[in-house]
């Protein structure tokens, strides 16, 4: 573990955690897509299968455990408890296109062609893209509020510190994992045009409203 | 098995 990797996985921990807090205190799911949060509950399904087979460390578990019950939690409450608010007309992200590409994908390009490890990669590669129905349901809308743009904020943040973290260990320890670092690249790379507005104009008090 | 990375981050 590393300050790099802690403060990234507390970023994602934070994320989460404002996700849930924006539901629940506004008992309102609007502006939030439920696609992205379903493609974020495989990626942790996907992932973690492992939970229970390998033992890493307490904290290890502890965060695989919370990440896997808050995005269930989360999809229940897009389409349960508060499902008169969800915005379906524009959550209309045809994630059939990212599910299909990334799940060859992750058939022709893995470290080893065995299944926990095809899975892993494609849990990997999904994750890359995850967002992608959420900036695309802001950009239908046309804005976000102002506590969606924090959500994703610390979102995006994770795995750019996950970028530090890689770099920090291929120096420190020589740990090197090519599929992680070129899927985390493209992962901060499609929040980067949300980070410039974030930047100029969150941190400013105004709200995010793209040219719709 | 030796290249695929250990598996240690979430």
């Amino acid at each position: 573990m590393n300050i790099f990797r802690l403060c990234g996985d507390m970023s994602h921990l934070a994320a989460i955690i404002i996700l849930l807090l924006k539901m629940w205190k506004t008992r309102s799911v609007a502006g939030i897509s439920g696609k992205s949060q379903i493609l974020f509950a495989t990626v942790f399904t996907a992932r973690y299968l492992d939970l229970f087979t390998s033992f890493i460390s307490i904290y290890n578990t502890c965060m695989k455990v919370f990440f896997i019950g808050t995005v269930y939690f989360t999809i229940y409450l897009i389409y349960m408890k508060f499902k008169a608010t969800y915005d379906s007309n524009h959550d209309s992200f045809r994630v059939e296109f990212l599910i299909v590409p990334v799940g060859g994908l992750a058939f022709l390009v893995n470290h080893e062609f065995a299944p926990l490890e095809i899975i892993w990669t494609f849990s990997i590669y999904l994750e890359s893209v995850a967002i992608l129905p959420q900036l695309f349901m802001i950009s239908k809308t046309g804005e976000a509020e102002t506590i969606t743009s924090h959500y994703l904020f610390a979102l995006g943040s994770y795995r750019a510190l996950y970028l530090c973290n890689w770099i920090y260990r291929y120096y420190a320890e020589g740990f090197f994992d090519l599929i992680a670092v070129v899927a985390g690249v493209v992962q901060t790379i499609l929040y980067c045009d949300f980070f410039y507005l974030y930047i100029t104009k969150v941190m400013k008090g105004k709200k995010i409203s793209l040219p719709a | 098995d030796e290249f695929a990375p250990k598996k240690d981050e979430l």
